[in-house]
């Protein structure tokens, strides 16, 4: 079973 | 002031119903170099960014930077309104509440004007690294579409596994399992938009959502090619390059094992 990840996990608020 | 015109109005058309499924509201940066926009979709799984050069309008100027929060679905039945050839020109004032958009037929004989109201719409502005990623594959663009839509017939998640010899495309679901693989082009085969190009550093095998891939396909229209950039445990990065003006690039986090 795989989970989905959010974006924000990888970008940064700038 | 800021004043946009595109000979092509329908190119704007395409780059609104690439979008407007994906996300609701967003605001749109307009400075001297061009518009811009980036956004989240409503659960923040992925980013769509759109990137328009000054030089790709037929006439373009932004006396001051001004940021134009639109509700797309809300233009996107405005831009309804205008002619597949008609001249899309877009305008606003300094400190703008609303957006001017005019049509005009290519003969001259109809002239249109809407106005639409903007919002304030607060948004988080996400750093995208500029990354080196370890694949990319050009393809073409009908190509994925096909392959997005024939997958996610099957099952939700779709597993790219990119090599040199080529890209695979894989699903499993309760009815079974498929595998689509497309194969690098060798120097001979016909045109450049139908070539299949990959260049990798290391093969990657990611994990994703299929049903986010498929908003994507919906900037199909926008030109014949797609690039598909990944690395390990990063999102990949769909890229359609608009022809002479710019790109709408979507970025998909990964599934991970749990």
């Amino acid at each position: 079973m795989s989970s989905q990840t959010s974006i924000s996990r990888y970008f940064r608020s700038k | 002031m800021f004043e946009a015109r595109l000979t092509e109005g329908s190119l704007l058309k395409k780059i609104i119903e690439a979008i407007k499924d994906l996300v609701q509201e967003a605001n749109v940066d307009c400075s001297e170099e061009g518009l811009t926009m980036q956004a989240m979709d409503a659960s923040h799984v992925s980013l769509c960014s759109l990137n328009m050069r000054h030089g790709g309008f037929d006439h373009y100027r932004c006396d001051r930077s001004i940021s134009l929060g639109l509700n797309l679905a809300n233009l996107g039945k405005i831009l309804k309104c205008a002619g597949n050839d008609d001249v899309v020109t877009l305008k606003a004032e300094d400190e703008p509440d609303t957006l001017t958009l005019m049509f005009e037929s290519p003969n001259q004989e109809r002239i249109s004007d809407f106005e639409l109201k903007l919002m304030d719409i607060e948004t988080e502005h996400l750093g995208i690294p500029n990354e080196e990623y370890k694949c990319t594959i050009s393809m073409p663009s009908g190509e994925f579409q096909r392959i997005v839509r024939d997958l996610a017939v099957i099952g939700e998640t779709c597993i790219i596994t990119c090599t040199k010899e080529g890209v695979k495309f894989s699903v499993s679901g309760d009815l079974g399992n498929g595998n689509v693989t497309v194969r690098q082009s060798s120097a001979a085969d016909g045109d450049e938009k139908d070539q299949v190009k990959i260049q990798m550093e290391e093969p990657v095998t990611l994990n994703f959502a299929l049903r986010y891939l498929g908003f994507f396909t919906k900037a199909t229209p926008l030109g014949s090619t797609v690039k598909l950039h990944m690395s390990p445990d990063v999102p990949i990065v769909v890229e359609y390059p608009i022809d002479g003006i710019g790109s709408i690039s979507y970025f998909l986090a990964p599934k991970i094992d749990e």
